[in-house]
């Protein structure tokens, strides 16, 4: 189970990632 | 500034990859996104998209990650249910020999000794149901109480 909460939060921080790369293509 | 801002989160994410695709995707947004911030408008369609299935990537590894967690968790859960059992019946068959093997025998011997103390000459000890140990244990101290009554007797 650690194993796969970290996988989550792995996977989760990358869609942070991706949303925030939205955001600054947005302001552009 | 924002390309700064945008390169800051290509590192990020590149030191972040757990899934297949991840890395290669990355590579392509490194490419295209300078373009974007330019105004190419096919460079951005092009980020946009690659954007959105990193986002999946990600997204779907976290949706198999939490079936994976669900499975492990009604494992879990019937892990404990047999256990719990197992460890009922093994209590139940432990306490059965710890009476049989241990308390009826001591309570029989005290029971024969008080009785022959008190009077009583024929009473034995017997349990045709414990062990072979216990069963030697009783036969002697039946043959020492015949011994007794027959020296009495005599």
């Amino acid at each position: 189970a650690p194993a796969v909460q970290n996988i989550i939060h792995k996977n989760d921080r990358s869609i942070g990632i991706c949303e925030k790369m939205f955001v600054l293509l947005i302001k552009v | 500034n924002t390309s700064n801002d945008f390169e800051k989160l290509l590192e990020m994410a590149s030191e972040n990859i757990t899934e297949e695709n991840e890395g290669e995707l990355i590579e392509q947004i490194r490419v295209y996104y300078k373009y974007a911030l330019n105004g190419d408008i096919e460079a951005l369609e092009k980020t946009v998209e690659k954007i959105s299935s990193l986002s999946e990537i990600n997204r779907k590894a976290i949706n198999t990650a939490d079936k994976v967690s669900k499975k492990f968790a009604v494992a879990g859960s019937w892990f404990v249910v047999f256990w719990a059992a197992g460890m009922f019946f093994l209590g139940m068959y432990y306490k059965r020999v710890f009476l049989k093997d241990i308390i009826y025998p001591y309570e029989e011997i005290n029971a024969v000794l008080n009785a022959n103390l008190t009077g009583d000459k024929f009473r034995r000890c017997s349990g045709h149901e414990a062990i072979d140990e216990i069963n030697g244990i009783y036969s002697k101290i039946n043959m020492i109480l015949d011994k007794k009554s027959a020296g009495l007797e005599s």
